[in-house]
């Protein structure tokens, strides 16, 4: 059964399930040890290598070994792990696993364009306005009318040392918006690459100071990016294409990496988000089985209630209009042939001499005959006509 | 009564050379 369709055959808003976007995704750290290789860490050694593959492992939970940085000295002490997550999923929450003592400070990222542009999705210190020029979240988590990256809190370090940098989409959102029904926080739970920026140490004294600083690494294992498959509510899953880019499995006649447009002949009406109460398929136009591509016309559209927007494009079968739904000039509809036969139109057929012109009348067939000239086709002179040497009248009145 | 059908062959186009459809 496929879930973007109930048991009729109807179409129905249709979302990929939650899973962790990042789980086998390349992890790009700006510093990890072993390069050059020292006592405790080197790259080169299995063993006694912290590569940040181990961030997105399968089971990274359940391995001992984390990913580390190398040893910082020098301020400022910035390390950003980075994960495209290979296309836009809908963002649920973020979560990383410190190994050690979390990180003081800590900004979590988004790019909507696969890392041109950054935008904040929340912030972790114990001095807000400091390091990122913040002020505190409240503390019931309630932000601003709309979507914002809130200053939250230092993580906290767990009893075994290490420390879960947790991160909710919700926090930072207002209570109350709908992701069906608000373009604002679709946007905001929207991302196509992840970016962890840890900024401050969690060591005594002021990371300012060069001199205060003891040399220090940052250590974490499993990131998580729980989110769905962008889809716009019209696929259920997303696949691996045949370039290898993860691309929404499309239904209801659209199409695009995320389903984000209808598919050529599909633009009886424009494209739309599905929502729990409307699916907004895309529908295919009425052409009739006479022409293979249509465009959207918003004026049309209007004009008929929010119905109906396509305009058949190259009618053939000697069809012609919006619909491909009459016949071309030199036509007329046969009436024993369905308006789909491809002989739905026949040809006039005008009598080159008796006819006074090549079109006939769209539905009888019936040509413009010249005076006394007689016949579907004005073939005939008419009774009491008679045929005459001249081609300009033809018949003409038996004497 | 059905009258025949026009007959091409009959017409004089002498003065119609520009009319005369091609065959």
């Amino acid at each position: 059964a496929d879930p973007c369709y109930d048991e009729g055959g109807a179409p129905r808003g249709c979302v990929p399930g939650l899973v962790n976007a990042a789980l086998g995704r390349e992890v790009l750290a700006s510093s990890t040890c072993g390069q050059p290789a020292t006592r405790a860490c080197d790259a080169s050694d299995p063993l006694r290598a912290h590569p940040a593959t181990l961030l997105t492992v399968a089971g990274g939970s359940a391995s001992s070994v984390c990913w580390r940085s190398d040893m910082l000295q020098r301020v400022p002490l910035n390390v950003t792990l980075t994960v495209a997550l290979g296309k836009a999923f809908e963002l649920v929450f973020v979560s990383l696993r410190f190994c050690s003592a979390p990180p003081a400070s800590v900004a979590l990222l988004k790019s909507q364009d696969h890392g041109r542009n950054w935008a904040p999705l929340g912030f972790f210190s114990s001095h807000c306005a400091l390091d990122y020029g913040r002020p505190h979240a409240p503390l019931d988590g309630s932000g601003g009318p709309g979507p914002e990256a809130l200053c939250f809190p230092a993580l906290q370090a767990q009893p075994d040392g290490g420390g879960l940098m947790a991160f909710s989409v919700q926090d930072g959102s207002p209570p109350g918006l709908d992701l069906d029904s608000s373009p604002v926080l679709q946007d905001w739970v929207t991302a196509t690459d992840i970016r962890i920026l840890l900024t401050r140490p969690a060591v005594p004294g002021d990371t300012r100071d060069l001199d205060a600083i003891v040399p220090y690494s940052y250590s974490a294992t499993e990131l998580q990016v729980g989110g769905r498959c962008k889809c716009n509510g019209h696929a259920s899953r997303c696949l691996l294409d045949a370039q290898g880019h993860l691309i929404c499995d499309c239904r209801h006649g659209t199409e695009g990496p995320d389903c984000g447009r209808c598919k050529p002949f599909y633009c009886d009406r424009p494209w739309q988000r599905a929502t729990a109460r409307e699916t907004h398929a895309c529908l295919a136009c009425s052409c009739n089985g006479h022409a293979r591509r249509c465009r959207f016309n918003m004026e049309l559209y209007r004009l008929s209630g929010h119905r109906s927007g396509g305009v058949c494009l190259n009618c053939r079968h000697n069809t012609a209009g919006r619909h491909c739904h009459y016949c071309q000039e030199g036509f007329y509809r046969d009436p024993d042939r369905s308006l789909s036969d491809r002989r739905a139109c026949r040809a006039c057929d005008c009598h080159p001499v008796g006819a006074a012109g090549k079109t006939c009348n769209q539905t009888t067939g019936q040509c413009p005959c010249k005076d006394g000239v007689t016949g579907l086709t004005c073939n005939r002179c008419a009774l009491g006509f008679q045929q005459s040497r001249s081609p300009v009248a033809p018949c003409v009145k038996t004497p | 009564e059905v009258m025949p059908t026009l007959d091409m062959a009959l017409f004089d186009w002498t003065d119609y050379e520009d009319l005369k459809p091609e065959v």
